[in-house]
């Protein structure tokens, strides 16, 4: 009967080992549409899509799978892969730490300073943070308040003007106070604004950070790459973290800053207070961008 | 000639990907495909050479329909003439963690006062650390004053408050900054619902970020449900962006855009011109 043939007929496409073209196609668009809805960057959901489309025409498929599995499983493995595979950590290598903060206004960084000083004061380490953000008014003030009362050292100067010079008698004070970590929050900025694009690397060759953190906001769309780009040049970055992951946004933009630095994401902001850092898991990050 | 079906199929691709290389959030992008599609059904394009003559006007037009811009002059007419009641005219900002209000505020105050029209603004921002200091030390910068209490005190109490002594001091405009907040989080949207119930402003400008991605629809969506937006104003444009999120705003949500922040300074503020940006988001 009709029915019966149906289904057969479906069968018969879905365990089909010979690669039909317009099922891999349609599965292939669904994916790319899931990809650019998380704001990963067109180039690459192009490049990507080329690459998946490539690789599933020329493999058969196992038994017991259907199509539209396979290709998922193979472009979840992939991008799982393009993100360093299982958790990274943020070794604390040497005393004292210095971890220089930087990333485009507003993404987050001086909140993320917070959560992070907190993160290493509570598995024991001394934690200290220096504020050289010299622009934005009551910089040093937001930091003092989110850090109140956690034994974490903050430092800054009211009147401020050279964040160079802050940062060297920042650090001066910091390794005084026999400080472990000491996390620099540096001003936000963007790749079109030179003048700061400039101090940010000759805050770089002052302090000579052991690790940068580029702070992403998850919200952004297609200049996430290009932005993460500049100040890679300026600053070389080690690693990302992507905050306002508790959006409706799925936080796409980072593969592109992935794909720029070479920098792993290691952390995840999911929040407003200080406890709201969670360790960045590509696994259930990518299950997230798949939607 | 006329397009055949297939060549319909990617010329509406091709214009997808264009939208959204170019910043436009792909539920934007794929409702004006699907609005010029019969208008590509219909059009007749040269047998040989460029059709991009015949095609550039249609997306362009797509995009004219969309993008919705604020006559700058009536707006501050508006405002102007509103300061002549007894009651002050009341402007509550809203929108995402990061994007831009404090800052923006300040902004339009001191832009009002260049025309003449002195504010009184309220720190509705009363729970992230140093929010009630930021906003003080900006406003001083020109000569506006501000209206606080403590953090954790009621944002909707604190705009009565500036309201009050806006209405007492006859000065005829109070802007509102208020906490930022994330389109997910009910208590905090149901949180500015309650702050406009209770302040009832005569305007709502969602502030949002032009480097927002595919958020921007989301966003838009909720903060209009909960408190609706009369205006927007997208800032951080200095940033070398395309301006896409432009069109997933007044796609989402069909409201104008009535400024353009362009900076960290308090002078950095434009208005919004569309043909610029068609001309931007096409080439
Ligand atoms: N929802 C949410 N909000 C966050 C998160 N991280 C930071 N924020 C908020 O984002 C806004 C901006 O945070 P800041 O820490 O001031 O950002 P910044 O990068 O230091 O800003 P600038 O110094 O001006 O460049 C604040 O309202 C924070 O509370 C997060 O993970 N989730
Ligand atoms: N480049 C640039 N930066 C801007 C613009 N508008 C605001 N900023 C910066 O973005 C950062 C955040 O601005 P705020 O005014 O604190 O944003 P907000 O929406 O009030 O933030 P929350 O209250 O924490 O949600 C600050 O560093 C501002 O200087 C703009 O148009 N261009
Ligand atoms: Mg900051
Ligand atoms: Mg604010």
């Amino acid at each position: 009967n009709l029915a019966q043939g149906i289904r057969s007929a479906i069968a018969r496409l879905i365990s089909s080992p010979v690669p039909d073209r317009q099922t891999i196609e349609e599965v292939i668009r669904g994916i790319q549409r899931a990809l650019l809805l998380a704001d990963v960057r067109a180039d690459l959901v192009k490049s990507f899509s080329d690459n998946i489309r490539e690789r599933t025409f020329n493999v058969e498929l196992p038994r017991g799978i259907s199509r539209r599995d396979h290709i998922l499983k193979i472009v979840y493995d992939e991008l799982v892969r393009l993100l360093g595979g299982e958790r990274k950590e943020l070794r604390v290598s040497r005393t004292p730490f210095v971890i220089m903060m930087v990333g485009i206004q507003g993404t987050g960084k001086t909140t993320s300073t917070a959560k992070l000083a907190n993160y290493f004061a509570k598995s024991g380490y001394r934690v200290g943070v220096v504020v050289v953000d010299v622009y934005r008014p009551a910089a040093l003030h937001q930091a003092r308040q989110l850090l109140e009362g956690r034994g974490i050292f903050v430092y800054g100067e009211e009147d401020g003007q050279d964040p160079v010079q802050i940062a060297k008698r920042g650090l001066k004070y910091m390794s005084e106070q026999k400080v472990d970590v000491v996390i620099v929050d540096t001003a936000g900025r963007h790749k079109e604004q030179q003048g700061l694009m400039l101090e940010m690397n000759e805050l770089y060759e002052a302090i000579r950070p052991d690790s940068v953190g580029l702070i992403v906001d998850a919200t952004i769309g297609q200049q996430a790459g290009q932005q993460a780009e500049a100040f890679h040049r300026v600053s070389p970055v080690g690693w990302i973290m992507l905050t306002k992951m508790d959006t409706s946004a799925r936080g796409g933009g980072a593969l592109a800053a992935v794909n720029v630095t070479g920098a792993p994401i290691l952390f995840i902001g999911t929040g407003e207070k200080i406890e709201d850092l969670e360790r960045f898991d590509p696994k259930s990050y990518v299950s997230r961008l798949l939607g | 000639r006329q397009l055949s079906d297939e060549e319909i199929d990617e010329v509406i691709e091709e214009f997808k990907w264009q939208l959204v290389s170019n910043d436009v959030a792909l539920l934007a992008a794929e409702g004006l495909a699907s609005e010029i599609k019969e208008k590509l059904s219909m059009v007749k394009v040269p047998l040989f050479g460029n059709r991009g003559e015949v095609l550039k006007p249609i997306f362009r037009e797509a995009l004219s329909s969309v993008l919705l811009e604020t006559d700058e002059e009536q707006f501050i007419s508006k405002v102007r003439a509103a300061g002549h009641d007894t009651e002050p005219f009341k402007l509550l900002f809203v929108g995402p963690n990061g994007g831009g209000k404090t800052t923006t505020v300040v902004k339009v105050a001191k832009r009002l006062k260049r025309e003449g029209i002195p504010s009184l603004i309220a720190c509705s921002d009363t729970f992230r650390a140093a929010a009630i200091e930021q906003l003080k030390r900006l406003a001083e910068t020109i000569g506006v004053r501000t209206v606080s209490q403590k953090y954790g005190s009621d944002p909707a109490a604190v705009a009565i408050d500036a309201v009050n002594s806006a209405r007492s001091n006859r000065i005829p405009l109070v802007l509102i900054d208020t906490a930022g907040r994330t389109e997910v989080d009910t208590n905090l949207l149901e949180e500015m619902r309650k702050i406009k119930r209770v302040v009832s402003p005569d305007t709502v400008i969602f502030v949002g970020d032009v480097l927002t991605g595919n958020a921007m629809v989301e966003q838009a969506t909720k903060f209009n449900e909960y408190v609706g937006v009369d205006y927007a104003i997208l800032t951080k444009l200095d940033a070398d962006v395309r301006g896409g999120a432009t069109v997933s705003l007044c796609f989402a949500v069909k409201r104008p855009i009535l400024f353009l922040g362009v900076g960290q300074g308090l002078d950095d503020i434009v208005s919004f011109k569309k043909s610029e940006f068609i001309h931007r988001l096409l080439s």
